[in-house]
Formats: structure tokens, sequence, C-alpha cells
């Protein structure tokens, strides 16, 4: 069924937001499961490494300065290596 | 800050840059400018050097591209991803790709290219990407308020020199705002030779490398600045600069090109080609010119040898090149620069200054190039 304004809204920033922890912060590309893994343990710990590299307060969550810096323009290269 | 893994970097100090293609969005002299400055900010502090190739393979390919381009990673538009880069190897490791997407600037609006470049040739040298949030190598883009005022954080200079050392052993590296090299103790150095020479609104310029002095014969102060601190988009290591007041313009010379600026902006429609004034092609640049608002001439210096231009008529003169030597006698030494005060043209070589009398056509005195600096 059509996806209302704020969840299609939500699941795009949910993209956005996978797509940056898999660029950046080596997570997993295992793309069915972001929205319903978004609490879990893998991926609230790629939530927090990513907020302690560029300096935000660690909360695990997609609070909004989180959200914030995920729009922000920056380099392509990955924040942490493999 | 971090290197990447297994800590890639290169085995040899001279290294290669090619400059593949360029933006629409600036002059392609801004881009050479913004790139040459980026690397020199990693040239200061360590043993590394760089020099450009035109064609062929450089260890540093640098290029502009949008979407899909031939790596993995391709573009994304405008916003996000603005440039990625590779770090030291062979082939496509080194390189720094911008997304032509973004506005690139010269400036501090939009995406300034200097400031992305320095980011990703810190790539291309084997930094990865740094926590620490003044550092260069901090993966967001942060623009700056006063681009003069830019400087590599002791974290990015910790960094780079993990991988190469610093310039000398015996050479502190700067980390925060340094009096460049030029500062008095060089300023009064007696073997100082200038780059050109200008006068401007009725002070003097003196140029040299990267920067240039201003003096002021109504204060007799004399202030020390960058080029790019007034004029961003300007070249280092000038060949030539003069003045037409009737235009309120200093004209600017570098190689095969030249610049026309009023007061602190670069004229729209320049750079543009030395030939476009009259020059044969065989004329590659020019060691200095100065122009005489009285007889609305103005005189270029090459070598051994001059060419008037007739700045009402705006084209060359016949019956040049003449010889220096015959018109200005006592002037038979190659110019680095020329200006005119008080009715006398000042000739610069090296560390000597020629005051020559236009009228009596001689040279009067002879002084050090800094005997305005009140050394």
């Amino acid at each position: 069924y059509p996806l209302d304004g704020a969840a299609r809204g939500q699941d795009t920033s949910m993209e956005l937001v996978q797509q940056y922890l898999e660029n950046y912060y080596n997570l997993p590309k295992d793309a069915k499961q972001f929205v319903r893994r978004r609490d879990s343990g893998p991926v609230v710990k790629k939530i927090r490494e990513m907020q302690k590299f560029l300096g935000l307060e660690v909360t695990g969550k997609l609070d909004s300065d989180t959200m914030e810096v995920i729009h922000k323009p920056r380099c392509g290269i990955p924040d942490v290596g493999d | 800050f971090t290197t990447f893994p297994n800590m890639p970097k290169w085995r040899k100090t001279q290294l290669t840059y090619r400059i593949v293609n360029y933006t629409p969005d600036l002059p392609r002299d801004a881009v050479d400018s913004a790139i040459e400055r980026a690397l020199k900010v990693w040239e200061e502090v360590t043993p590394l050097t760089f020099s450009r190739l035109y064609e062929g393979e450089a260890d540093i390919m640098i290029s502009f591209a949008v979407g899909e381009h031939g790596d993995f990673y391709r573009f994304d538009g405008p916003g996000n991803v603005l440039a990625h880069a590779y770090p030291p190897g062979q082939g496509i490791y080194g390189d720094a790709h911008f997304d032509d997407d973004e506005q690139w600037t010269m400036e501090t609006a939009g995406t300034n290219l200097f400031l992305v470049a320095v980011h990703e040739l810190g790539h291309s040298l084997g930094l990865f990407h740094s926590a620490n949030m003044e550092a260069v190598m901090y993966p967001l883009y942060k623009s700056l308020t006063d681009l003069a005022q830019f400087r590599l954080s002791q974290d990015d200079v910790d960094g780079i020199q993990s991988l190469y050392g610093s310039p000398s052993d015996d050479t502190p590296v700067p980390t925060k705002p340094v009096p460049p090299t030029h500062e008095p103790l060089a300023m009064c150095d007696p073997a100082l030779s200038l780059d050109a020479v200008s006068t401007l609104r009725g002070e003097v310029l003196f140029f040299k490398d990267r920067h240039f002095w201003r003096k002021s014969f109504r204060t007799h102060e004399l202030e020390f600045h960058l080029i790019s601190s007034f004029w961003p988009s300007l070249p280092s290591d000038l060949d030539a600069a003069y003045e037409v007041t009737s235009k309120d313009t200093v004209f600017v010379f570098k190689g095969n090109q030249f610049w026309g600026v009023r007061g602190g902006e670069v004229q729209a429609g320049y750079p543009r080609s030395i030939h476009t004034l009259g020059f044969p092609p065989t004329v590659k640049k020019i060691d200095a010119a100065i122009s005489n608002k009285d007889k609305k001439k103005t005189y270029f210096f090459v070598e051994d040898k001059y060419w008037r231009f007739d700045e009402k008529r705006q084209s060359m003169e016949p019956g040049f090149p003449r010889q220096i030597a015959e018109d200005f006698p006592g002037v038979d030494t190659k110019i680095d620069a020329v200006f005119e005060a008080f009715g006398f043209y000042y000739f610069f070589s090296g560390s000597s200054q020629l005051e020559f009398d236009p009228n009596a056509k001689k040279v009067t005195h002879i002084l050090k190039s800094n005997s305005w600096f009140n050394c």
C-alpha cells in the first residue's frame, strides 16, 4: 500500500542513513533488514561509531543533530578503513 | 589523524601532478592556482615536492567528473559527496576526482576548490580521515570566513609527518600563523630580488613569490601580505606588473597570460593571452613593464629588448622591439621589474636597482633592490 508522506519521507532518510553507514562506516550492505534493524545492536553500534567520529553526542539514536550532519557535504572517502 | 589501512605512502619525495581537465565554473588559471596552492600547503610541512606535467601519466591525476566516471564510486549530483581521492600507488591510486555537479568557487561561497583540494590531496599522499574537527582531513566540508587564515592543524601536520617526516629535521614545522619567510629578516637581506613592482593608487607594490610588500609614500608605512589574501585567483611568482592610472587598473603578468586588477577585484574576462597585446608568438613571457601616464605609452621589457604599446590606440607600436641599452643607456642587464617614482624609472635586476633619469637618459644611482623597505 502507498506509504503516507511522513512514512515515505522517513523511509528516504532511513535510506540515506543506511547508505551513509554503508559508505563511510562499513555497515554490511543488507538492504531489506535496515528499517527493522534500525534499533538492532550492529546498526546502533555503527550509529554510535559515526557520532563519535564526527564529534556528535553519542546517543545511538538518529537525533536531529545526527540527521543534520548526514546531509552535510563531505568527502567521498570512508571514515573508517577496511 | 589516521592513515589508510597498511599505511600506503609514496616511496619518493619528488612527485608529479597533472590537471587532466577543468570545471566550467572557474577560469583555468584559478584552478591551476588553487591546486598549486593546495600542494604547497603539504609541501611546506614535508620533504615532498610537486612538479606539474601537462600530458601523460602523473603520480597525482586531478580531474573533474559527474556521476559515473570510470571508477566504482559514482558521484551523486549537487551536495553530499564533493570529491574523493585514492591513496598513494600506481594507476588510479594517488588520483583526485572532483564532482563537477558542485559549484566550484575561489571564494567562501559555494564549494571552495582550494579547501577541498587540500583535503583530497591529503588522501593522495596517504592520509585517511581525521576525527579532529579542526583538521583539514575531517570528513565534512567546512568553509572559512577568511581564506587567508587557512592553516593546517597540528593533527594534519602530525599525520603527514608520520608518513614523510618534516621538511628537514632542524626545521620547526609551522602549525599556527607564522610570519612568512620574507618577514623583516629576509626583507632586509641584501641579496633580495623581486618578481614584479607596480604602483597602485599612489602606493607601490613589491611582489615576491606568494607575497607582496605595500609601501605608502604618504605614511611611509610598509605592509606585508599574501597575494592570495587580496586576489585569490591570481598566481604567485609573478613576472611583471604595471598600473594604467587612466584606467585605475593594475595589469599583472605570469607566463603567457595577464590579468586586469582594479582595487581588490580581478576584472572579468581575464586572464588573457599576452599575444592579444601584439607580441609575436616567439615571446613566451615578459620580464617587466611600466606605463608612462603622460605619454600614454607602456613599455614591455623582454630579455635585452623592449616593446612600446600605445595606450590610446591600444596597439603595439611599429618599429619595435628595440634594444633596451640603446634607449635606456646603462640599463644593460636582464630586468626583473620596473616602476616609476618622482620622475625616475627604477629598474630592478637581481639584488640591484638602477635609478634612471628618462630626461637625462642616464642611470643616476645604483641602489639595493630593497632600498624602499626602510632597512
